[in-house]
């Protein structure tokens, strides 16, 4: 799964998630990846886009699940991500990568790395797969 | 006015023991795919189109899982998904089951842009992408020689492999452990796979 969220110089949030799913997958399993709210989504807040296992991401409503505990618990991007990935994800195995109408960026994930990129208008540009 | 900021990702989990070189060629694509979305933030264009333009450039490259080099159905096809949301007024569009899409994230943008819906998929996903003209390419396209070859372990291995790349040299951590199976919806992952 490829993922991307934006926050532009106006403050506007935007995600995107596009996936082959499984390999050896049964025809017509669909994962979190087109399910707005779980695999992605977007509102005025954040962006989210989410990548792993799907069934464990679809009963989290993991992206938006970021949304809502900035938006009912008042929490910042980055904890935001840090609760859900580790209150949500029950067994699960998923990483996510997030922005925020502030101009922040944040990731987090619970398995063994995730490709990711991230940079910010100040300068800042990480790559990385590994902690 | 807030500084832009912008983030990948090409999946979760990966093997540890990922060859440095695939570790390398990953790590220069999400660098070059980060520096297209920076000059289109430069150039003012709104988020929206900027996770639409990079999402494009990951699903054309066959490294990660989407577009060329997605991973394959049991039967050695592809089916792909995608979906894109723009924030300010929570418009959103996705798609699913599609085998000739070439840009399935675009295609995905279409539904939210230009019809009513939210979520199109399989025959009247294909068949919308025929009729708003997007690139579509025979299923063949999409299939690499590395995801043949995967398909072929992961069918020996009798399981269903999740979002990552599984090591040539059989399943460690974080591919399916066939002797200590990763749960699905509460039953040992290998139940799905004789499906």
């Amino acid at each position: 799964t490829v993922g991307c969220v934006v926050v532009d110089s106006q403050g506007r949030c935007a995600a995107a998630t596009s996936t082959g799913g499984l390999m050896n997958k049964r025809t017509g399993r669909i994962g979190d990846s087109p399910l707005i709210g779980a695999g992605t989504y977007a509102c005025d807040l954040c962006g989210v886009s989410c990548t792993g296992e799907g069934e464990a991401i679809i009963r989290a409503t993991l992206a938006r699940e970021v949304a809502a505990v900035m938006e009912y618990k008042g929490l910042g991007l980055q904890e935001a991500v840090d609760f859900v990935i580790k209150e949500r994800l029950d067994e699960g195995k998923a990483g996510l990568i997030a922005v925020s109408n502030k101009g922040e960026v944040a990731y987090g994930f619970n398995c063994v790395g995730m490709f990711r990129g991230c940079a910010t208008q100040d300068g800042f540009m990480e790559v990385g797969i590994w902690e | 006015m807030v500084g832009w900021a912008i983030a990948v990702h090409g999946g979760a989990g990966v093997d540890p023991n990922l060859p440095t070189e695939r570790q390398e060629q990953a790590k220069q694509l999400l660098a070059r795919c980060l520096n297209l979305g920076i000059s289109a933030l430069r150039s003012s264009a709104s988020a929206i189109d900027v996770v639409e333009l990079v999402v494009r450039e990951l699903e054309t490259d066959p490294i990660f899982n989407s577009g060329r080099g997605s991973a394959l159905t049991e039967k050695g096809t592809v089916e792909m998904e995608a979906s894109i949301m723009d924030g300010p007024r929570r418009r959103c569009g996705a798609v699913s089951g599609l085998t000739t899409v070439k840009n399935p994230v675009s295609l995905a943008r279409l539904v939210m842009d230009k019809s009513p819906h939210s979520y199109l998929a399989f025959s009247g996903a294909e068949s919308f992408a025929k009729q708003m003209g997007v690139e579509r390419e025979e299923n063949d396209y999409f299939i690499t020689q590395d995801n043949v070859g995967m398909l072929k372990q992961a069918k020996e291995a009798n399981s269903i492999v999740f979002d990552y790349r599984i090591p040539t040299n059989g399943f460690e951590s974080c591919g399916v452990e066939v002797e200590s199976p990763i749960q699905m919806n509460g039953l040992p992952i290998s139940v799905y796979a004789p499906e």
